[in-house]
Formats: structure tokens, sequence, C-alpha cells
């Protein structure tokens, strides 16, 4: 799975998600990735959120929606996924990771699965990872 | 407003001698965007060029290089949406498709609906004008390989998908 997350120099937020799916998936199979508010939400209000992982559980827990939820209680971005993140592991198992921005320019690339490779441009500046802590 | 894209490659497992194929290949993708933010692009235009971007891309598991179904065969997902409006659109289980994302796009450009699957979603894209492309040039050795081994170790597409990540 693939993502991306942007807000313009206008202030607007988007968001785009894209996948082959699972290895060996059965025929059929629609995962996270087409579903709106799993495997991605944007609202200029609140941010943009796009996911990736398993899928299934993905979707148990809207896992993007639940991560905007948790900003507009007033959680910071990087909070805010990381609690998704968290309940999605609690309560069913699932493993993922997700990147965040809010309207003020905000990012997060945040993940519970083993790695996650990730980038971020802001301010003229490459940001970039793979592993946790990176 | 200071702009700013940012873009993942997917959580699965990335073998160490890929690493630096999936480091290098979101850094570049998250670099063209940036680009189409400074230059006073929407978020919209950025994050479907990074998608697209990813997706023909061999080294991640969308577009050029997405796995495959227990049967060998290529079933892509992709959605986009619209902070402003919050206007969406989302494609599944397309297969003679370049860029999903971009599919994805027109689905919430030109139609009234959120989604298009399977054969409406081709229909959909032809109608577009969207070129189709052989099912053969979006497979891998890489995919194949994994496809392969896979179904050696579980025969059984109910066990073998069991804490895979898409």
């Amino acid at each position: 799975t693939v993502g991306a997350v942007a807000v313009d120099t206008e202030g607007n937020i988007a968001c785009a998600t894209s996948t082959g799916g699972m290895l060996n998936k059965m025929v059929g199979r629609v995962g996270d990735t087409p579903c709106i508010g799993s495997g991605g939400y944007a609202d200029n209000n609140i941010g943009a959120v796009s996911t990736t992982g398993h899928g299934e559980t993905i979707m148990k827990v809207t896992l993007a929606r639940l991560i905007l939820f948790n900003m507009e209680k007033g959680q910071s971005v990087e909070a805010a996924s990381d609690s998704g993140l968290a309940l999605m592991k609690s309560r069913v198992d699932g493993l993922g990771g997700v990147i965040t921005v809010d309207p003020q320019g905000h990012w997060a690339a945040r993940f519970s699965s083993l790695q996650m490779a990730w980038a971020a441009a802001q301010s003229d500046t490459l940001h970039y990872g793979l592993y946790t802590g990176e | 407003m200071l702009p700013v894209v940012v873009v993942h490659g997917g959580a699965g497992f990335v073998p160490r001698q890929r690493s630096e194929l999936s480091v290098s290949g979101v850094c570049s993708a998250a670099g063209s965007a940036y680009g189409i933010l400074k230059g006073g692009g929407s978020s919209m235009d950025a994050v479907v060029n990074a998608v697209t971007l990813l997706e023909n891309n061999p080294a991640f598991n969308a577009g050029i290089g997405s796995v495959l179904n227990v049967r060998g065969d290529i079933e892509m997902d992709a959605l986009v949406m619209d902070g402003k409006t919050l206007a969406s659109g989302a494609v599944s289980a397309v297969r003679n498709i370049a860029n999903p994302t971009q599919l994805a796009r027109l689905v919430m450009e030109k139609t009234s609906h959120a989604c298009l699957t399977a054969e409406g979603a081709s229909q959909f894209a032809r109608a577009m004008g969207i070129p189709e492309v052989p099912v053969e040039s979006l497979i891998t050795d890489y995919s194949r390989m994994r496809w392969q081994k896979n179904l050696a170790a579980d025969a059984n597409p109910v066990e073998c998908q069991m804490g895979k990540m898409g």
C-alpha cells in the first residue's frame, strides 16, 4: 500500500491511498484502501490521514476517521495517530501505519508494524525513515 | 501557510536488500509533490502526483509490483479525498489500469458516486479515455516469486492471508 497527505498554500487538505491489496488474497477481497474513513480521510477543518496495514482490522476501527476524531478532541497529530493505532492493536489485534497532517501543517508518520517507509517535505526540508524512531 | 506533503510506502515487511529502494522511492515522491505545492499547486494535485509515482515504482506493492491474489492475478484499490469539499472517489478490484489513483480522482470529479468496482470501473476508465495496460505489465518477478512462495507454504487461501499486511 502507498499513500500521501498534503496541505497546500491555501490551507486545503487532501489524501490519496493505493494498493495491490494483500499477498495471495482471495479473489474479490477488498480491503480498507477504497473505503472512506478507513483507507483515508480528509477534512479541511481537522486534517487528513492515509493508512496502511492489516486492512480488515483497519476497517473494523475506521482508523483514518478515528484518528481525526482524536484530533477533533484536541490531540496532536502524533498523539491522535498513536491513539488510533493503539486502539486498533488492543481491540482487534491489528498492526499498521498512518501518515497524518492538520490544517496548520503539523504532520506525523507513525506505525505499530516493524517498519514503514515514509517521507515528509516541508520548509524545503526532507524527512524520512523506515524503522521506529527514524 | 507552509505547505507540507507526507507519503508512505506501506507497513508490510521490507527485506533489507530492498530497503534502500523503498526509502529512495518515498523521498522522490515526496520531493516531487512538494515541488507542486511550492509552485502553488493544489493538495489534490500533490497527493495524486506522489501516489502515481509510487504506483509506477516496482519497489512498492501498488500499481506496478502489486501483490498477486491467490490466482496470481492483480486486483487494485485506490481512494482520493478532497478536504475542502469532502468529495471523494474510489475504485476497487481494477486490473488493467496503470494508475488506479488517477481513476479514483476521475470517479470523484466526473461521477456522483463514491466507488466503482471491477468491470464497472474498467468500463468507466474506457469511457474516460484511460488506456488499458496488460496485467502482465504490472506483475514483477518479485511479486510472482512472493506469490509462488506463499502458495507453496499455504494452499488454503484463508490461512495464507492470515497476518499479512496490505
